[in-house]
C-alpha cells in the first residue's frame, strides 16, 4: 500500500506541470483503498473474527490508514527536532524555523562508449559522465531506531548495498548522516556512482556555495558562469564541484551546510537540493591516462567506503551562528584525534 | 624526528594529484598504502613511549599502557575489544573548546567512563549497524560501540578511564531489531555472567542454565 501510495504522489508530481489526468488518478486511489480493503479481509481472517461486512471492512481499512499516516517519530535534542516517518526523515524542526528535509541515496550509471570522441566518452576514474539525466532512487527500508541519554539513530538500510545512520546527540546542534555504501554491485554489467542528497524546501535561485581546497566559500550557479555565456555539454557533470569541507544553499532566513569528513564532488542540481557523491565502481576507462576501468576490489569484493556528513542549519543573518560554523568546519577538518591504550596493568586509582 | 619524518615524507607522496583524486593505477594504490601503513605503525612509537612517559614508566620495564591500532572506520579496536580497562586519550587540535562525540567499539556488557577529575559521565552502548558488521575487510569482535561525549580544552589532551562492570548491557535503551536479531547471544551472556558471578566452573553444562534463569522481558516499540 505504501508503494502504492507512493505511486500515486509520483504521478500527481508527474502530471503537475502537464494536464492532470483526474479518471485515470481516480482510479488509482479506488485500487488503493481496494488493496487496503483486501489486506483488513485477510487480517479478519487471520485474527479469527467473525467476518465483517464490507461497510465494517471499509472503516477498519480508514483506521489503518489513519494509523499508517500516524506512523511518525521524532529524534530530539536541546537545538532541534527531526521528524521521521515510514517514508524517512521529512522535517527539520528548531526553535524558531522548520525546515522541510529528505536524506535519500541515489545512484547513476555511467556512460561507456570507445572513447573517438565527446559523445563516445565512458565514464572512469577522470571523467564523471552519467547516462541519465535524473539519478535512480534507492528505496529504503527502516532497520531501527535507536534513543538514549547521549545519542538517537534512526538506520535505514536498501538493497542496493547502502546504508544511513542519521543522528543527533545531546549538546550538540548539527545532525550527523553516517554511510556505508558498497560493494556497489555490478551483476548487470553496468558501472555506478552513488550519491546522496538532501532535498529541502530553502529557496536557494540555483546558487550554492562551496569551499575552495578549505579556502574561501565560492557562489556557484546553475547554468551560469561568470565571466562568459555558457551551453554546457555535460548538464550534470558540468555543475559538479570539488567540496573539500563544506557546501551550502541558503536563503533570507536559512542556510544548510553539509560539512564533509574528506573532499567529495557537490553539486545542487534542483531548486533546494545538495547531492554529493559518495562511492564510485566503474567497468569501462575513460582514455584519459590510468588505462584502468575505475573498479576497486578487496578481497574479492567491491570497496566498502563508510563516511559521515554534518548537517547544519542555521540562520545566516546571525553572526554568532555563522562564527559557530565557521569553527565546525574547521573542527570537522581538524578532528581529534583517538589513542586507546590498554590499562589492564593500571587500577582507576593509579590513574 | 626521524620517525616521524618517515610518516611526513608519506604524505608527501601522497600530495600527488592522482593520490588525491585516486586517478593512479590499482598496483599504485596498493603501493601507497603500504607506505602510508609502513609510516603510521612507525610513528606510533611516539604515542606508546609518550604514554608511558607520562607515566612515569621506566623503559626497560614493562610498559604500562600497550597500544594498538583502531580501526574507527569499521568500528574496530582490538584493546577496547579485548580489555576490561582501557583509557582512552583524545588530543585536540584546534584552539578552542570542543565537545566531540567518541564512539569506540566494545563488545556487549556495561561500562563505566571516568573524566580525567574521577567523576562518572553518562555514557551510551549502542549496537554497530548490521551493514558494518558485514564489511568483507572487517575483522573485529565488537558488537556495540561505546558513546561518550568529550569535552576538549584548547590544544588539549584529555583521558577517559573505562572499565566493564558487566557482561550484560543494561537494556535501559533497546532496539527492537537487535534485541531479536541476538536473542540467543542475550541467553549466553546471561549464561556467563551468572557463572562469572557465582565464580562456577564455566565448562560444566549447568542445569540453571535452563531452569534458574528467568525469559527477559521484551520491551517491544510498538
Amino acid at each position: 500500500k505504501v508503494n502504492i501510495e507512493k505511486d500515486i504522489n509520483a504521478d500527481i508530481l508527474k502530471d503537475k506541470d502537464d494536464n492532470v489526468d483526474v479518471e485515470e488518478l481516480e482510479r488509482i486511489i479506488k485500487e488503493t483503498k481496494l488493496e487496503t480493503i483486501g489486506k483488513a479481509r485477510s487480517l479478519d481472517k487471520k485474527l479469527n473474527y467473525p467476518n465483517l461486512n464490507e461497510e465494517e471492512l471499509r472503516m477498519l481499512a480508514d483506521e489503518a490508514l489513519v494509523v499508517e499516516r500516524a506512523d511518525e517519530d521524532y529524534l530530539e535534542n536541546e537545538y532541534m527536532k527531526i521528524r521521521m516517518d515510514n517514508t524517512g526523515v521529512t522535517h527539520m524542526i528548531l526553535p524558531d524555523r522548520t525546515t522541510n528535509l529528505k536524506v535519500q541515496l541515489h545512484y547513476w550509471t555511467g556512460c561507456y562508449g570507445n572513447n573517438t570522441n565527446t559523445h563516445e566518452r565512458s565514464s572512469g576514474a577522470y571523467i564523471f559522465r552519467p547516462q541519465t539525466t535524473v539519478p535512480y532512487a534507492m528505496t529504503y527500508r527502516n532497520s531501527g531506531t535507536v534513543k538514549g541519554p547521549i545519542v538517537q539513530e534512526y538506520r535505514a538500510e536498501t538493497k542496493e548495498n547502502a546504508a544511513s545512520v542519521l543522528r543527533i546527540y545531546s549538546g550538540l546542534n548539527y545532525f550527523v548522516h553516517d554511510f556505508v555504501v558498497g560493494p556497489i554491485p555490478i551483476e548487470d554489467k553496468v558501472g555506478k556512482e552513488y550519491v546522496v542528497r538532501y532535498d529541502t524546501n530553502v529557496v536557494n535561485n540555483g546558487e550554492f556555495y562551496t569551499d575552495s581546497n578549505g579556502r574561501q566559500m565560492l557562489k556557484r550557479k546553475l547554468n551560469e558562469r561568470p565571466q562568459w555565456n555558457l551551453t554546457l555539454e555535460e548538464p550534470i557533470a558540468g555543475y559538479y564541484y570539488p567540496v573539500t569541507n563544506k557546501i551550502s544553499i541558503q536563503d533570507e532566513q536559512t542556510r544548510i551546510s553539509i560539512l564533509t569528513d574528506r573532499s567529495e564532488g557537490g553539486s545542487s542540481l534542483e531548486e533546494g537540493n545538495i547531492e554529493l557523491m559518495l562511492h564510485r565502481r566503474l567497468l569501462h576507462d575513460d582514455a584519459f591516462g590510468v588505462g584502468e576501468a575505475l573498479d576497486e576490489v578487496a578481497e574479492g569484493k567491491g570497496l566498502v567506503m563508510r563516511g559521515h556528513h554534518k548537517l547544519l542549519n542555521i540562520n545566516p543573518k546571525n553572526a554568532v551562528e555563522v562564527i559557530a560554523e565557521r569553527k565546525l568546519v574547521i573542527q570537522t577538518h581538524l578532528q581529534p584525534i583517538v589513542f586507546v591504550s590498554n590499562s589492564d596493568n593500571v587500577d582507576f586509582d593509579t590513574w | 624526528s626521524f620517525v616521524l619524518n618517515e610518516l611526513k615524507s608519506a604524505m608527501g607522496v601522497m600530495q600527488h594529484h592522482d593520490a588525491i583524486t585516486g586517478t593512479e593505477k590499482q598496483h599504485v594504490a596498493h603501493d601507497y598504502e603500504r607506505l602510508l601503513d609502513a609510516a603510521v605503525e612507525d610513528a606510533l612509537i611516539v604515542a606508546r613511549q609518550a604514554f608511558n612517559k607520562i607515566a612515569q614508566r621506566d623503559a626497560l620495564k614493562q610498559p604500562l599502557f600497550s597500544y594498538d591500532r583502531c580501526r574507527f572506520n569499521e568500528s574496530s579496536c582490538p584493546t577496547s575489544e579485548n580489555s576490561r580497562q582501557f583509557v582512552v586519550t583524545i588530543y585536540n587540535p584546534v584552539g578552542w573548546m570542543v565537545m566531540e562525540p567518541i564512539h569506540v567499539p566494545v563488545l556487549d556488557g556495561t561500562y563505566e567512563v571516568y573524566a580525567p577529575n574521577g567523576e562518572k559521565i553518562t555514557s551510551q552502548l549502542v549496537d554497530i549497524p548490521e551493514p558494518v558488521k558485514k564489511i568483507p575487510t572487517r575483522k573485529s569482535k565488537a558488537s556495540h560501540e561505546l558513546v561518550f561525549i568529550a569535552k576538549l580544552h584548547p590544544l588539549g589532551v584529555k583521558s577517559f578511564y573505562i572499565k566493564k562492570t558487566s557482561k550484560i548491557s543494561k537494556r535501559d535503551v533497546v532496539n527492537t531489531n537487535e534485541y531479536y536479531g541476538n536473542i540467543n547471544d542475550y541467553w549466553k551472556n546471561l549464561h556467563d555472567n551468572f557463572v562469572e558471578i557465582h565464580n562456577l566452573d564455566d565448562t560444566v553444562d549447568h542445569k540453571f542454565k535452563r531452569e534458574q534463569i528467568p525469559l527477559p522481558i521484551m520491551k517491544v516499540d510498538a
